[in-house]
């Protein structure tokens, strides 16, 4: 469904030069679960970026369901990525003077769904993500980092969207808390959604199909979960 | 060093009370290292602000060096804040606007401290972090989350505050440089300074002496690491 082929991203600070994506060769198939992992700074949230259609490579290209992204302008991609992508950010990038519920509401409002139906979806979307119907009126400051990052997982997952891409989901939650966000992706995938999850977290990752690794910019393994 | 007695803190938005911190009872030793363990949304970012001076308890009394902190206004505690405390936040608050250099040497600016003096204690600091002296000319956005992270916990020990206080200073970085972070607070510790850290790595709190465990606002226990 996704597919990156030869992709480099550079990053130009003043005269600094940073090539964080160097030739990267990826392809995630519909329904499928998967995990990137590596190093700080190894390039992780730039693939994401990539995949996610929230930033054009400098080199390479990026197709999406067979589409060359690059042939696209940047209100189609837009478009595209709203209707088709769920994303948790590592920032969580919530909008600090809306609600929590008008945070998770925000996908839905273009895509004409009734009030009251969006309401439902908001309170199952932060249910399923482990949140707590007293959470809605806050604003995101007003919560934990725990309790904003789910927020941010049922603002990606609100609007069922194919694909799910999430980064560093579970950095500040507890254990138990982790272990029902990444159930909630799993029950979602089962129901034929594709996951993309970066993670630091091996036992997170030991939960999807299949292991990436990158290191400094390129991917060097794949592996199989290890289910030991 | 720290004493908080029967503290309690209570955040009020709009008609809705949260209790965050139910009388709670805490003593830190200078030269301690110790880790506040918990689920997400128990209070221990709530906790660790009280202990840092950074918000006053809405009940109880908060003891530093045995001085009752309720009784000095905000610009004498502002005063013994910057100067005996360090603060790594779970959200980093570094400042987008000022290049990571300037970020890391803030503590120092009000120390009197010569340039050329400042400049080594800075580079100094970002490597023990573990970081790269190619991030000090780049602003905290063009880095990665990791490497921020890694820059808000430089510019915490930068200026060897006597207590160091870390609210989940590893959420964002992979084993191998979550394992330096944790080495420099222990070589900090070597030499005196007390460390304070909230973690939901099991890993992280086992390289401390005692385990403190929150749950919905009260602390339930305080264990000894399991040194297995
Ligand atoms: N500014 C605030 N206004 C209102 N409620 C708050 C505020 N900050 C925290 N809370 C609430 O107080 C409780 C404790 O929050 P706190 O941030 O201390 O938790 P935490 O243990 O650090 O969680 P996490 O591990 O998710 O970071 C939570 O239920 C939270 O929603
Ligand atoms: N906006 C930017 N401008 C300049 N350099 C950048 C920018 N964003 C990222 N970089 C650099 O590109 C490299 C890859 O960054 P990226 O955020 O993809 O890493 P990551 O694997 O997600 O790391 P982490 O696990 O710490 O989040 C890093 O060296 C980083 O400093
Ligand atoms: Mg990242
Ligand atoms: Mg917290």
């Amino acid at each position: 469904i996704i597919e990156l082929a030869d992709v480099y991203k550079e990053y130009i600070v003043g005269t600094v030069s940073t090539m964080a994506l160097k030739g990267v060769n990826f392809k995630v198939y519909e329904g499928e679960v998967v995990a990137i992992m590596g190093p700080s700074g190894s390039g992780k949230t730039t693939l994401l970026n990539m995949i996610g259609l929230l930033d054009r490579p400098t080199k390479g290209n990026v197709f999406f369901d067979g589409i060359d992204v690059s042939k696209l302008n940047d209100n189609i991609l837009a478009n595209l990525r709203n209707t088709k992508l769920g994303f948790v950010f590592q920032t969580f990038n919530l909008v600090n003077r809306l609600s929590v519920f008008e945070n998770i509401e925000l996908p839905l409002i273009p895509k004409g769904i009734p009030r009251r139906v969006r309401a439902e979806m908001v309170k199952e979307a932060l249910a399923r993500a482990g949140g707590e119907e007293s959470w809605l009126r806050k604003k995101p400051n007003q919560l934990s980092g725990g309790q904003q990052q789910r927020v941010a997982i049922a603002r990606a997952i609100v609007g069922k969207p194919i694909v799910v891409l999430a980064d560093e989901p579970t950095g500040n939650l507890d254990r138990g808390s982790a272990k029902m966000v990444v159930e909630t992706f799993l029950n979602l995938n089962k129901s034929g959604h594709t996951i993309i999850v970066v993670t630091h977290d091996p036992e997170v990752a030991n939960c999807t199909e299949k292991i990436y690794v990158i290191r400094d910019g390129e991917i060097t393994g794949e592996f199989a979960p290890n289910k030991a």
